[in-house]
C-alpha cells in the first residue's frame, strides 16, 4: 500500500472508564463528558460503538493520575443517565500507527491487526482517525507489541 | 479551554458495516481487515469498543461507491470468524471537530455534545484522536449539526 507509517507511538498512564447499556438517545454522550470537563479532567480517547436494541457503551481514557477524580465524577454523572455498569481499568496501553495516508488503506489495519493477532496480543479497543489507527491494549503486552508493529512496518531501518 | 479549534469536516459518501458480538480474541480484527484489504477496499473510521463477556462489535465505514464488493467481503469473513450479525447503513454522515489541543479538553467534546443533543441529534458513533474527535450521526442531521457546531466554536467569525 501506499501509506507512510512515520512511527508507533505508545502510551501507559491511562485508565479507561466505560458505563456499560447506556441508552442511544440524544444528550447522554454530553451528560458524560460534562461532568468530566467541569472536573476539568484530561480525557484522551472517546469511543462509542453503534446502539443495538437502544443501548450502547461508552469509553473513555483518563490519565490515571486523575484517577482520585473518578469517584466524584460517576457520583455526578450517574444522577443524570442510566447505565449497567461501569467498568474502570488501569491496566491498559494505548498503541498508536501513525502515518499518512493511513485511511483507506485496510492494508495498514490488516497488517497492524495480524501482527498482533499472530502475538496472541489481544486488541482491546480500536478507534481511527485519517492519519492514526489507535489501539487500546493491556499493559503487559505493550512492550512486545511495539517491538512487533515496529518491525511489519520496517522502522528500525 | 485552550484548544483551538481549526473547523469542521464531514462526508456523506460513505457506508458503516456493523459485525455484532464477535468474540474478543485474537486473530479477529484481522480476520475482518484482511479480506477487506485483499479486495482493496477503502476502509475509513475503524471502531471498537470493549468486550463484554467474551464478545464485542465491530465497525467499520467504507466508500458507499464500493458497497457493491460488500457481499464478497462478508462471505469471505463469515469463513472464518463468528458472529450475530451484519448490519450495513448508508445513511450517515461522518462530521470531525478538528483542532489542535482536543486530547485532554474534556470540554471541547462537552460542549460539542450538549450543542448537538440540544438540536435532538444523536450520536451514532464516536472515535478520537489528539487533534479530531469523529461523529458518526444520520445523514439526514448532517446540514444542522455542521450549522450548530460552527456556531458554538464561533467558526465563522
Ligand atoms: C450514546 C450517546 O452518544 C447518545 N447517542 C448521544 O447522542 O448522546
Ligand atoms: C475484537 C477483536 O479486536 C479482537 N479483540 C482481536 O484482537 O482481534
Amino acid at each position: 500500500e501506499n501509506a507512510e507509517i512515520s512511527g508507533i507511538a505508545f502510551q501507559t498512564d491511562q485508565t479507561k472508564v466505560t458505563f456499560t447499556a447506556v441508552e442511544d438517545t440524544p444528550g447522554i454522550a454530553s451528560k458524560i463528558l460534562g461532568p468530566l470537563s467541569e472536573l476539568d479532567m484530561k480525557v484522551d480517547v472517546i469511543v462509542q460503538n453503534v446502539g443495538i436494541e437502544g443501548k450502547t457503551d461508552f469509553t473513555f481514557t483518563i490519565a490515571t493520575e486523575e484517577k482520585s477524580l473518578l469517584d466524584e465524577a460517576i457520583n455526578n454523572i450517574q444522577k443524570s443517565i442510566n447505565y449497567k455498569e461501569v467498568i474502570i481499568d488501569d491496566e491498559i496501553a494505548k498503541v498508536s500507527i501513525v502515518g499518512v495516508g493511513i485511511r483507506s488503506h485496510a492494508g495498514v489495519a490488516a497488517k497492524a491487526f495480524q501482527a498482533l493477532s499472530e502475538n496472541e496480543i489481544n486488541i482491546g479497543m480500536i478507534s481511527t482517525s485519517e492519519i492514526k489507527l489507535t489501539l487500546v491494549i493491556e499493559k503487559d503486552d505493550l512492550e512486545k507489541a511495539v517491538k512487533v508493529l515496529h518491525d511489519i512496518f520496517e522502522l528500525d531501518k
